[in-house]
C-alpha cells in the first residue's frame, strides 16, 4: 500500500511544488513507483514534470467531482517510475464546489484509494491556502511534509498550519501524522536563515529533517524545461539535496 | 477621494506583502495619507507594520461580515501618515462565508467607501489565491498592481490573473484598471531574471514599471522587527527601490 504524503503550507512560495516534484523524482530515480498528485489550480507541479495544464483536457478535477476515475487521467513522465495526475483548468473552481457538496472533504481520498496499491509513494502538491483543496490533501494523506522557507513571514503561519492539521486529524483523518519539516532556500551566509532554523529546531526537535535544501538557481531553472532538477542538472547542489532528502525519508521509515 | 490599489497575484511568495507594506510606507514618507488594508488571513502585512494579528482582537473581518465599521479597527503605525486595517484571526474563514452571503463580492467595497476620503491612497494586500477575498480586493479597487517574481513559475499564472481581472471588471467593478506590473526579487546576475523580464515586457509593453525591485536581504529582515524597510534600513537598495517605485507611481498619475 503506497504511502501518501501531502506537501502543505499555506504560506506562499516556500517551495511546496519544488519539493513535491524533486522529492517525487528522487524517490522514483531510486526505483520507487511514485504518483505525483497536483491539486493546486496553478498547476505548477504538472508543468514541473513536463505535463502542462494547458495540455491536459482532463486532470484531477474531473474524478474529484465525479466524472470518471483517477486512473483515466494519470500520465507518464520522463522518469520511468514517476507518474502524474495533473491539474486541469477547472480545478480553479473546485475549492468552492467541494465546500458545497456532501462529503466534499473526502473526495480526494475516495479517488486515490483504488490506485494506492500501484505505488510506493503518492506525493500531493497543495495550493497556498487552508481551503477545501488543502483539506482534501490532508484528509487523503498518511503524513504531511511541511517545507519551511528560511524567512520571517514563513514562521508566522506555522502555528495556524499545525492547528489545521490537528483539526483534520480529529475530524477527518485519524492516521494523519507529520512526516517532517524541511528547510528550503537555506542560505548559510545570512543571519535570518540561521535564526529561522534555530527557532524551528527549538520547537519541533525530532520532526525536523537533517537535510536542508539550499537556495540554488538550478532548482528554479529546471521548471522552464519541464524537468525535475535531477534530469536538468543532476550534479547541482539543488538536485543532490533532494536526493539526500529522499534517502533520509526512506531511512526514517525503515527505522 | 483616495486612490485604492489592490496588490494581487495568486502565485505565492512573489512579494505582494513586501510591496504593499513598503510602497505604502514610501508613499506615507512622502507626505501622503495611506491606509494599508490586510485581507490576507496570514496577516503578514499587519505584522510587517508592527500590528501583529495576535494583538488585534478585531480587524478587517468584523466589519466585513457586518459587525461595526472599518473606522473602529483602523490603527496607527510607526509612520505618522500610514494607518493599517489589520487582519484578525477569523479572516481565515471569510472566503467561504463571503461566498455564501448575498452581495458577498462587494462587502469590502462597502466598508471602504465611508473612509476613502480620509486618505490619498488605500493599499490592499491580497492572499495568494483567486478566492472571494481577492475578488473583494479587486472589486473595491480603482487599480491593481501586480508583483511578478523573476522566476518561471511566476509567469505561468499571469494569464489566469488577467482573466480574473477582466471578469471582475465586466461583472463587478467597471472602473478597475491595471496600475502596472512590477518585477520583484530581480537578480541581474542570473539569466532566468533576464528571460522573465524580456518575456513580460514583450507582452505588456506600457504596463510595466521602470523601477525593478532587486533581491535584497534587508527587505526580508525588516518584518522580523515589525518595520517597513525604510524604517529598518533606509539606505538599503530594497528601501531605495520602493521609494523610487512610489515616485514613479505618483508621476504616472500626474501625467
Ligand atoms: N531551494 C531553492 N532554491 C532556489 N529557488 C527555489 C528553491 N525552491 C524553490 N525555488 C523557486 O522559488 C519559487 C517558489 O517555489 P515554489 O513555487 O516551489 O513554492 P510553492 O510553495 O509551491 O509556491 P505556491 O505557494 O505558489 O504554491 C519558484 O520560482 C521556485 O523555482
Ligand atoms: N525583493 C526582495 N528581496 C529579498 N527578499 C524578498 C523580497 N521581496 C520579498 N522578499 C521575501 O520573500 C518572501 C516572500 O515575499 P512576500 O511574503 O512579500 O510575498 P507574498 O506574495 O506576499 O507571499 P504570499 O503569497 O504568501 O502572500 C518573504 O519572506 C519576503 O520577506
Ligand atoms: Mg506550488
Ligand atoms: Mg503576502
Amino acid at each position: 500500500m503506497g504511502r501518501t504524503i501531502a506537501i502543505a503550507n499555506q504560506k506562499g512560495g516556500v517551495g511546496k511544488t519544488t519539493t513535491a516534484v524533486n522529492l517525487g523524482a528522487s524517490l522514483a530515480a531510486d526505483g520507487r513507483r511514485v504518483l505525483l498528485v497536483d491539486i493546486d489550480p496553478q498547476g505548477n507541479a504538472s508543468s514541473g514534470v513536463g505535463v502542462p495544464m494547458a495540455e491536459s483536457p482532463v486532470g484531477v478535477y474531473e474524478p474529484l467531482v465525479g466524472h470518471g476515475t483517477l486512473q483515466d487521467v494519470i500520465r507518464p513522465t520522463a522518469i520511468e517510475t514517476l507518474f502524474v495526475a495533473p491539474a486541469s483548468r477547472d480545478l480553479a473552481g473546485a475549492a468552492l464546489e467541494l465546500a458545497n457538496i456532501e462529503g466534499g472533504h473526502t473526495r480526494l481520498q475516495g479517488i486515490l484509494d483504488p490506485v494506492r496499491d500501484q505505488y510506493d509513494y503518492l506525493v500531493i502538491d497543495c495550493p497556498p491556502s487552508l481551503d477545501m483543496l488543502t483539506v482534501n490533501g490532508l484528509t487523503a494523506a498518511d503524513a504531511v511534509l511541511i517545507p519551511v522557507q528560511c524567512e520571517y513571514y514563513a514562521l508566522e503561519g506555522l502555528s495556524k498550519l499545525l492547528e489545521t492539521i490537528e483539526m483534520v486529524r480529529d475530524a477527518l483523518n485519524a492516521r494523519l501524522e507529520i512526516e517532517g519539516i524541511v528547510f528550503t532556500m537555506y542560505d548559510p551566509r545570512n543571519n535570518l536563515s540561521h535564526q529561522v532554523v534555530q527557532e524551528v529546531r527549538g520547537h519541533f526537535v525530532d520532526k525536523v529533517f537533517e537535510t536542508m535544501i539550499p537556495r540554488n538557481i538550478r532548482l528554479s531553472e529546471a521548471p522552464s524545461f519541464g524537468q525535475p532538477c535531477i534530469l536538468y542538472d543532476m550534479a547541482s547542489r539543488g538536485s543532490q539535496s533532494y536526493i539526500q532528502l529522499a534517502r533520509e525519508l526512506e531511512s526514517r521509515r525503515a527505522a
